[in-house]
């Protein structure tokens, strides 16, 4: 992993006497392409490089007797301050039903996470309905209403010819009435550049004020992140993201851009295609994760 | 190139920039810079605007070299889509559909989705929107089996084209890729004589992961070709280039949004031109 690899490199570096700052920066590379390999934004990845290489050019780490692990640890520390330290959790409406709104790019996962959500609500001692909003794409209504008889837990839905607005509004007063405290509104995919299907969800959050905005990503994207977190953060209020396919191989470099450009935590995240595949969000296992 | 009037390190550092962030990867863009570098010195070239030039030729000659275009043969052709989970396997299919109906040839959909939720309904909506016909079993039925259905049913109805949808799957878990074999297996012993093709559909918006997709993916199945979805978005999809570049794998068809129509087939040079906009 990069460890071995800094040691090396430092170790070869070293080998030909004390170790100077060009010697540094030059290990330095294998952490910036450790980070790019893992999918980091490369302007991310840039100013987090700078940043370590400010700290790491200190006589702790060139008189070291093992400079690489002087440099891991560095490099850890500032990856953990920028995933963020908190364990993220939901906020909840004072005034019940709280909504929570999942939004994101085609095919991320939100159907699938809005069903997941439901089940933990529902293990949490909550009353979730799910709302289906996705009125495009084929059979989303279906995907969704089969995801709630699994559960065994009510789907409101007014087919695909009403707007998203009036079906958010319609499942918040279902709620009211059925003594369901939190709903969970499942969007269509959509492209953070589309300006029609963006305005749709701010229509739809300006109509009820979701206690959570979510922003669902797949884990496996690569450098366009930056350019849809921050689309979806300026014309929304993302409240904080859902990183999904966690259970594949991809490093996830991802979470990293989105914090850092966006600040918004990542409260959960997606570890495979069943219901009960929806873990917390560990800052320090992603970091790991991130570097490899 | 860009306002440069000399070439100097900061261009390739900008040239480096521009390829990691249409995600080619880092990898592929310091092969490519550094041997545009010794090209440089080698070949004495001055300007910037020539030295890009050549370079984005390179490119388009790496995605141009044996290329073939999707192309339907006079038998029975089978196309079976592959993929990880949420890259437009089903859409595409949808697309591709609508490309040979509307050349008056005969199209069947294969159900192959018997897992996720809603699978075999989303199917079952594009081919009452498209005329075409649907074989399908229950949910949760054996995906080898609906494919089987679907091979007889087509070569009973003389059908010009069969496409076979399969859930989405990750390229790491083994058990799933064993059950794709089984699937492409049992169409290869039911239809030995049809023109077969297995189409990987890889999301533009994926990163480095795409690699390992496509090896996996590669390794497991045998791809024929690549399928590049959700072009129409911001991700350039650079990917595709270090896959041609290190698998070999062709890339066939574009998809530029969600209706039926929006499929082009690929075209290495506008493909370059949009990797540097
Ligand atoms: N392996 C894995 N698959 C997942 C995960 N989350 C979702 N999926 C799968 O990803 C695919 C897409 O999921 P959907 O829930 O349909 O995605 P979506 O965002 O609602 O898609 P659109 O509505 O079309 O934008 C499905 O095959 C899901 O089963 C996850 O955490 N791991
Ligand atoms: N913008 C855009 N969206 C696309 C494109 N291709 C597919 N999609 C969308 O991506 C989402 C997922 O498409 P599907 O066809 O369901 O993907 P899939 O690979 O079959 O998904 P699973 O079967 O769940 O693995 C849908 O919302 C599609 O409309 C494309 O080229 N552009
Ligand atoms: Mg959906
Ligand atoms: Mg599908």
């Amino acid at each position: 992993g990069l460890s071995e690899k800094l040691q090396n490199t430092l170790n070869r570096l070293k080998g030909k006497g004390k170790l100077n700052e060009n010697d540094v920066k030059e290990a330095l590379k294998e952490v910036k392409m450790a980070l790019l390999e893992a999918d980091v934004n490369y302007k991310v990845v840039k100013d987090f490089v700078s940043r370590v290489e400010e700290r790491a050019v200190g006589k702790d780490v060139m008189e070291s007797l093992t400079p690489g692990q002087q440099v891991i640890k560095i490099v850890n520390e500032e990856l953990s301050e920028l995933m963020g330290k908190e364990r993220s959790k939901l906020e909840f409406s004072p005034q019940p039903p709280t909504v929570i709104m999942l939004c994101g790019l085609q095919g991320s996962g939100k159907t699938t996470t809005a069903g997941k959500l439901a089940k933990k609500l529902a293990a949490d001692g909550k009353q979730p309905l799910l709302a289906a909003g996705d009125i495009y794409r084929p059979a989303a209504i279906d995907q969704l209403q089969q995801l709630g008889e699994e559960l065994n837990l009510p789907v409101f839905s007014m087919g695909d010819e009403k707007n998203p607005v009036d079906i958010v509004r319609g499942a918040i007063s279902y709620a009211q009435s059925h003594g369901r405290d939190t709903v969970i509104l499942d969007t269509a995919g959509r492209l953070h550049v589309d300006r029609e299907m963006m305005q749709e969800l701010e229509d739809i959050e300006q109509e009820v004020n979701p206690a959570e905005t979510l922003l669902v990503v797949d884990a496996m994207t690569g450098q366009d992140a930056v350019n849809v977190a921050r689309d979806f953060d300026e014309i929304l209020n993302i409240t904080g993201l859902i990183l999904t396919k966690l259970d594949g191989d991809a490093r996830g470099g991802a979470a990293l851009s989105i914090k850092t450009v966006t600040g918004k935590p990542v409260k959960f995240v997606g570890n495979g295609e069943k219901l009960e595949d929806l873990e917390p969000f560990y800052p320090e296992r992603m970091a790991s994760r991130i570097l490899g | 190139f860009r306002g440069y009037s000399k070439i100097d390190d900061e261009l390739f550092t900008e040239l480096e920039e521009l390829m990691v962030q249409a995600d080619v990867g880092i990898k592929t863009t310091m092969d490519m810079v550094e041997e545009l570098r010794t090209r440089a010195r080698e070949e004495e070239i001055e300007d910037p605007e020539e030295l890009f030039t050549e370079f984005q030729e390179k490119l388009v000659q790496i995605l141009k070299s044996d290329f073939e275009p999707l192309e339907l043969s006079a038998d029975l052709n089978i196309i079976i889509m592959v993929g990880v989970n949420g890259v437009g396997k089903t859409t595409t299919m949808a697309k591709i559909a609508e490309r040979y109906r509307a050349q008056d040839k005969k199209v069947m959909f294969a159900a192959g989705d018997t897992f996720r939720a809603g699978a075999i309904e989303q199917i079952e909506v594009w081919g009452q929107r498209l005329g075409v016909e649907v074989i399908s079993q229950q949910a949760g039925s054996d995906a080898a089996a609906v494919a089987y259905d679907a091979v007889q049913a087509a070569k009973a109805r003389n059908a010009d084209l069969l496409i076979v949808d399969t859930a989405g799957r990750l390229h790491t878990q083994k058990n799933l890729m064993k059950e794709l074999q089984k699937v492409k297996r049992v169409i290869a012993q039911e239809a030995p004589t049809a023109h077969k093709e297995v189409l990987l559909v890889l999301d533009a918006t994926t990163g480095q992961n795409a690699i390992s997709q496509a090896e996996l993916f590669d390794e497991a199945v045998d791809v024929d070709g690549i399928a590049l979805t959700k072009l129409d978005g911001t991700a350039k999809g650079g990917i595709v280039v270090a896959i041609k570049n290190e698998l070999g794998l062709p890339i066939k068809l574009i998809g530029v949004g969600e209706e039926a129509e929006d499929l082009q087939d690929f075209d290495p040079d506008q493909f370059v031109e949009a990797l540097f906009s």
